[in-house]
C-alpha cells in the first residue's frame, strides 16, 4: 500500500483546503515558527485513526477544527482525506467495496488487481467524527488495522513527532522500552 | 510471548548497530535489556560508543551525540517492520552539519526501498538533500497554506514569520 | 513567605510581559498562579498568544513558539536578579531565523546592562550576531581544544567532525 | 563581581589546559556534536560549587576527571579555576584574604577598593575536591556563597543548560514553579 496525497481542509490553520502530494523519495517541508508544518503530521496521525485529543495537541478532539482568527470566525467542520494505492489483497474485504478498481474481472484475478483508497476522515462539533472510504461509511476500528497492516499508523515507528525523540532520551529503560512496544 | 520478544528485540538490536555505525561514521553500540528475568518487564538500556570514544550509557553522550543515536533506533525498530510513509518532525534540529550529512544519505537509502518520507526541517543541509521542498506560510495570520518551493526560495521562506 | 512570593511573583510576570513581546515581535502574554490557596503550593501556568493568534496554554503552541515563550520568562527570573554571567547552552536549535534575530536583539540589550553572555549555539544567524566567537574542536579524538575563530572559519569549523 | 576567565585541565574532555576568557558582550561557542562545549558550561558550573554528580553527566564527581581516550590514558586529577574581579565589598570576608588587591590602606577605604579572585577547585581520584581562593583553602559553603550572592550560582537563572528549556515547558505547573524558584 502506498500513500499518494493528503487533503485537508478546516483543519487547525489549514482553514481553506490543501493538498500535499506525496511523491517517492524525500519530501521536506519548511517554514518559520507556528505557520503550520506540525499540524500537517497531526492531521495526517489524525486520518489514520489517532483517538487521543492530547496526542493532538488539543483538549477534546473538536479543537482540532478552526477555531477562527483575526478577521476570520471559527468553523464548525473539519475534514482530512489521505489517499492511499495497491495490491487490492493488502485491503481488508470490509473497506474494498465501493472504489474505483483498476483491476478486472472477479474472484482470484479480482484479488490481484490494483485499488485506490479515500480515506476521509470528518469532525463537526457537537456531533463526533466519522470516516468514510470512497464514500462508504467505515468504522474507526477497521481504519485502524488498515493502517496497523501496513505498518503505519498514528503510533507507529514510522511516525517521529517533534519531541518524540527527547522522550525518548530522557525515558527511563522501563519506559523506553514500551515506548518501542508501541510502535514496533 | 516471551520468545517473539527476545526475537524482535534481537532483530532491532542488530539493525541498531548498523545504523549506529552508518550514522556516527564509526563507533559501536549496542541495546541491553535488563533489570528482569521477565523480560516483559525489562527495561532497555542503550550503551553507545561514538568513534574515538570510549563506551557509556547513553546518559552521558552530548546533546547532538544522544540524538543521533535516539534516532539509530527509532529506525532500527521501523526497519523490522518498514512502513509505505515516514514522517520526521525537526530531529535534526540538534545535529551538526557532518551528522545531518549522514542522517540524509541514509533517509535517502531507506527510501530507495520503497518508502517516502516527509521531513520537517529548518536545518539548511536537510534542505539542500530533499528530492523537493514543500513550504508552508502564514501570510494571512493564522491562516496556513502549502506551496511548492525551490532551494532559494525555502532559504528566504525560513527567515521570515 | 507569602507576601514575598506575591511579590517576586508579580515582577517575573511584569518582565515576562515585556520580554514576550519583544520576542515575538508583538502578541501578548502572562503568568498565572494556579490550583491552590497557598501559593506556596501554587503551579504556575503560562497563558500566551502569539501575533494575530488566540490566547492559549503554553502546551498548545508550536515547538518554536513554546521555547521562545519560555525563554522569555527564564529572562524574566533573571532580570529580576541580573547575573554578572549568563550561559545558554542551544537555546535557539528549533527557532526560525526571525526568532533568532530578536533573541539577539534581546541579548545585545541586555549585555549594554553589564552581563556578559556565552551562548553555545549551531545556528549560523546568531554566529553572526556575536561579538566575538570560540571554536571547541576534537582535532585528537576525545581531546577538546579551545580556539579563537572569525565568522567564516566557524562556518568550516561546525561543517567537520 | 565580573567574571573574567575560564581555566580548565584535565577536566572532562578537555585533558590539555585550556582557558576561555569572558569578556564583555556577546561571546558565541561553536563546534561539532560531541566536541566539549556543554562540558565548557558544566566547568563553569562545576567550579562555582555544582555538588551534584548527576547534573555533571557523571556517575559520580570522580568521572569529571579526564578519563583517557586511544591514544591517552586517564588523568587523576582535574582542576578548574574562575578568575573574577569586583569591589572588594561584594566578597565575603572569609574569601577577601590572600589576594592581589588592588585598593589601598585599611579600614573603610579597603572596603572600596577592587579585588581579584581566583576560585580554584580540584578534584582527585579517591581524594575528593577542594576549593582554593587566591591560594587560601576555602569550603564549599563559602564559594557558594560568594556566587549566590551575586545572584549566579551553579543552579542560577543565570545558567540555562543544554535541555533545561525542554524541560520547563515539559513541567507540569507545580514543578515548573519550583524550577523557577530554584532559580530565583
Ligand atoms: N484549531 C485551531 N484553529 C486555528 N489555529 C490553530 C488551531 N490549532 C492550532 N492552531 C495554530 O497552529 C499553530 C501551530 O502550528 P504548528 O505547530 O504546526 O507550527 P510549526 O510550523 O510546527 O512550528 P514550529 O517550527 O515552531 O514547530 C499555532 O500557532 C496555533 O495557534
Ligand atoms: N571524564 C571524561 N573524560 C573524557 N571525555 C569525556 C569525559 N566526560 C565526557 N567526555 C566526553 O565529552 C563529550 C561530550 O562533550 P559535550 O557534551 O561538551 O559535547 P557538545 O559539544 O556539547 O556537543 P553537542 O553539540 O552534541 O551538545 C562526550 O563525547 C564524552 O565522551
Ligand atoms: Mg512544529
Ligand atoms: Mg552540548
Amino acid at each position: 500500500l502506498q500513500f499518494t496525497s493528503l487533503r485537508l481542509s478546516g483543519f487547525k490553520s489549514f482553514v481553506e483546503p490543501a493538498e500535499l502530494v506525496i511523491a517517492p523519495g524525500l519530501t521536506g517541508i519548511v517554514g518559520p515558527n507556528g505557520c503550520g508544518k506540525s499540524n500537517l503530521v497531526e492531521a495526517l496521525r489524525w486520518v489514520m485513526g489517532e483517538s487521543s485529543a492530547r496526542q493532538m495537541r488539543a483538549g477534546e478532539m473538536e479543537d482540532v477544527i478552526f477555531g477562527g482568527c483575526a478577521g476570520r470566525p471559527a468553523r464548525t467542520l473539519a475534514e482530512v482525506t489521505l489517499c492511499l494505492a495497491g495490491p487490492r489483497n493488502r485491503v481488508p474485504a470490509v473497506l474494498r467495496a465501493g472504489g474505483p478498481d483498476r483491476g478486472e474481472g472477479s474472484g482470484a484475478a479480482a484479488e490481484e488487481g490494483e485499488v485506490e483508497l479515500d480515506v476521509r476522515r470528518r469532525i463537526e462539533r457537537t456531533k463526533g467524527s466519522n470516516y468514510r472510504v470512497n464514500g462508504r461509511e467505515a468504522r474507526a476500528r477497521d481504519v485502524q488495522l488498515l493502517f496497523a497492516d501496513a505498518a503505519s499508523g498514528a503510533r507507529s515507528a514510522a511516525m517521529v513527532t517533534q519531541g518524540q525523540v527527547t522522550e525518548l532520551i530522557l525515558a527511563r529503560p522501563a519506559e523506553r522500552r514500551l515506548l518501542l512496544d508501541e510502535a514496533a | 510471548g516471551r520468545e517473539r520478544l527476545a526475537a524482535s528485540f534481537a532483530a532491532v538490536d542488530g539493525h541498531f548497530r548498523t545504523l549506529f555505525s552508518r550514522l556516527f561514521g564509526g563507533g559501536q553500540a549496542y541495546l541491553a535489556l535488563s533489570e528482569a528475568d521477565d523480560p516483559l518487564e525489562a527495561g532497555l538500556e542503550i550503551m553507545a560508543c561514538p568513534p574515538g570514544k570510549k563506551l557509556q550509557v547513553l546518559s552521558l553522550l552530548s546533546g547532538g551525540e544522544q540524538v543521533l543515536t535516539a534516532l539509530a533506533l527509532r529506525f532500527a525498530v521501523f526497519l523490522t517492520n518498514p512502513a509505505p510513509v515516514c514522517v520526521l518532525d525537526e530531529v535534526d534540529a540538534p545535529l551538526d552539519d557532518a551528522n545531518v550529512d549522514r542522517f540524509c544519505s541514509l533517509l535517502s537509502e531507506m527510501a530507495s526501498y520503497g518508502t517516502r518520507f516527509l521531513v520537517i526541517t529548518h536545518h539548511r543541509m536537510t534542505m539542500a538533500r530533499m528530492d523537493r521542498l514543500f513550504g508552508v506560510t502564514m501570510a494571512e495570520r493564522g491562516v496556513s497554506q502549502l506551496v511548492s518551493v525551490d532551494l532559494q526560495r525555502a532559504e528566504a521562506l525560513r527567515e521570515t514569520a
